[in-house]
């Protein structure tokens, strides 16, 4: 039996909308520590992983190990008919070849219900080693947006130099090239605006902005993005952590006491000159 | 020109 109730079902919907564009098909592990979904997509050039904690549930339930495959398009749908104050039910049984889904409305009036067909997934686990970054980079998700945005204007790929004091994100094409630079800020009273370095040395990459923009749609999920990279290994060696991680942490929006109840990551790897 | 690698190549399969 497995039983999950977020009543802020808003949380569910943007986590879709934030991998649906990405991954088609992909399985949910569900455990007592909470549910997780790690899936590439189908060019297999980046991977996501999503997390949600149990204790980030009003109620959760989880008598054994459960892992659900579906079609995340198909969830998608669904979810959207969901309104946006509505508390989400996902409902499992053991050995069962379908979800149930129950939108509650706020007022307790009106209960939706959807079945969800589950599908035998033949999903590849990949293992990321839990690694330090030489590099890391919080900045304001927005404005992750809107850089990766303005610069697929000008090229297909965008260049991260990074140094103690700020970080410049530049683009170049046929057209031309544009660049912007953000310095980081110095300690402010609204923490969410702040551009964060930490650094052992400097570092520049390039990364396709295709991936990045669709990994900006995750930005409704945290006002805050993590770019976690680290310099070029050389060649003939191990590529291993040579790889952009670019993290939103997921939030329950409780104004007074806000905590965080899971993440997604993206990972993917530099674009290397020919 | 840039060419994109494969992240299944940079983890390892379980």
């Amino acid at each position: 039996m497995f039983e999950a109730r977020l009543i802020q079902g808003s949380i569910l919907k943007k986590i879709l909308d934030a991998i649906k564009d990405l991954v088609t098909d992909a399985s949910w592990d569900c455990s007592p520590n909470g549910m997780s979904l790690q899936a590439m997509d189908t060019s297999h050039v980046s991977l996501v992983s999503v997390s949600l904690n149990s204790d980030g549930f009003d109620k959760y339930r989880c008598d054994r190990n459960l892992t659900l495959g579906m079609n995340l398009i198909s969830l998608s749908k669904i979810i959207k008919c969901a309104a946006n104050d509505d508390t989400i039910i996902i409902k499992a049984g053991d050995g069962g070849d379908k979800i149930t889904l129950l939108f509650e409305a706020q007022n307790e009036s009106e209960v939706a219900e959807y079945e969800i067909k589950l599908m035998n997934l033949d999903s590849e686990y990949l293992g990321i080693p839990d690694t330090t970054y030489n590099v890391t980079i919080k900045m304001p998700s927005n404005k992750f947006q809107r850089i990766c945005r303005d610069l697929s204007q000008i090229g297909d790929a965008v260049t991260i130099s990074c140094a103690k004091d700020g970080v410049r994100f530049g683009a170049a094409g046929d057209l031309g090239s544009g660049s912007i630079r953000l310095a980081q800020t110095a300690t402010s009273d609204k923490p969410e605006d702040s551009v964060t370095i930490s650094m052992q040395e400097a570092l520049c990459q390039s990364f396709a902005l295709k991936y990045l923009n669709h990994f900006a749609k995750a930005t409704p999920l945290s006002a805050q993005v993590t770019l976690s990279m680290s310099p070029d290994v050389p060649l003939g060696e191990p590529l291993l952590f040579n790889v952009c991680v670019v993290e939103y942490n997921i939030s329950d929006n409780d104004d007074e006491n806000p905590s965080t109840i899971g993440f997604i990551r993206y990972y993917l790897a530099p674009k290397i000159d020919d | 020109k840039c060419s994109q690698t494969r992240i299944d190549s940079f983890f390892k399969m379980m």
